[in-house]
């Protein structure tokens, strides 16, 4: 299933 | 001093059973545009945003932006204890460590005040930009649902096409292997039962159907579920709530090693 990216990693801390 | 009177207090306990799954503890945060959340679950995968707007209450006092730590598990508790009919009231003192909510039956006839201790979280606050979406799939929620719970007794990822014909769902397990195809289907006699799809051009993600099925935790809070996807941006799942707001949740795509 490949592998799991964090969601951190699209999004920019505000 | 905050006070928060919402009639349609059912609305705030589907909230907390749509959300208490994927987050533990986080900051409600509450200012004049609406009471709102922003948090992410334990392994950084997925995130959840909640807005309910001030407009969407009875009776909405906030007399300066406050944010206050909660455990879910111990909102949903509280909440439990409220009727499916009664009128909730979130209520908060400046400088208080705790958060009062208060049921009201609908003819008045029981009032109950639950006290519950606010707790600090650190949490990181992420800024999400607006995207343009490759595909928007908007479909009844029930039907959402039913999917990516079938598609879980097969297999652990599902990968989500989108093309002009329909949205393919697909799996594959041990014991097999799954496809589902919606197509679009605008012709219903009611508008919550439709299938629309919104392309700009074909798209095909992975995820894991573990947090997709989280996510249909909020299936009683809108009839309609919309689906957002774009290579290698976290798919946005959103349920509307009527007049309101929404609940959105994030997920970070599985990317082929």
């Amino acid at each position: 299933g490949g592998k799991q990216s964090i969601i951190t990693n699209f999004f920019k801390k505000a | 001093m905050l006070e928060l009177r919402l009639v349609q207090g059912s609305l705030l306990k589907k909230v907390l059973e749509a959300i208490k799954e994927l987050v533990t503890d986080a900051n409600f945060d509450c200012s004049a545009t609406g009471f709102s959340l922003q948090a992410m679950d334990s392994s950084h995968v997925a995130l959840v945003a909640l807005l309910l707007r001030s407009e969407g209450f009875e009776h909405y006092r906030c007399d300066r932006n406050l944010s206050m730590g909660m455990n879910l598990g111990n909102v949903s508790k509280m909440l439990r204890c409220a009727g499916s009919d009664d009128i909730i009231t979130i209520k908060a003192d400046d400088g208080s460590d705790t958060v009062t909510f208060m049921f009201e039956s609908p003819n008045q006839d029981k009032i109950a005040d639950f006290e519950m201790k606010l707790m600090d979280i650190d949490s990181e606050h992420l800024g999400i930009p607006d995207a343009e979406y490759q595909a928007i799939v908007r479909m009844p929620s029930g039907e959402f649902a039913r999917i990516c719970k079938d598609l879980s007794s097969i297999g652990d990822t599902v990968i989500i096409s989108v093309t002009k014909e329909g949205v393919k769902f697909s799996t594959a397990g041990d014991i097999g292997t799954a496809n589902i195809v919606c197509r679009q289907n605008k012709t219903v006699d009611k508008p919550e039962e439709a299938t629309v799809i919104e392309m700009q051009e074909p798209v095909s993600l992975t995820f894991a159907l573990r947090y997709l099925n989280s996510f249909t935790k909020a299936t009683p809070l809108s009839e309609t579920v919309s689906i957002s996807l774009s290579s290698d941006l976290p798919v946005v799942v959103e349920y509307k709530i009527a007049d309101m707001g929404y609940v959105r949740y994030y997920l970070a795509p599985k990317i082929e090693e």
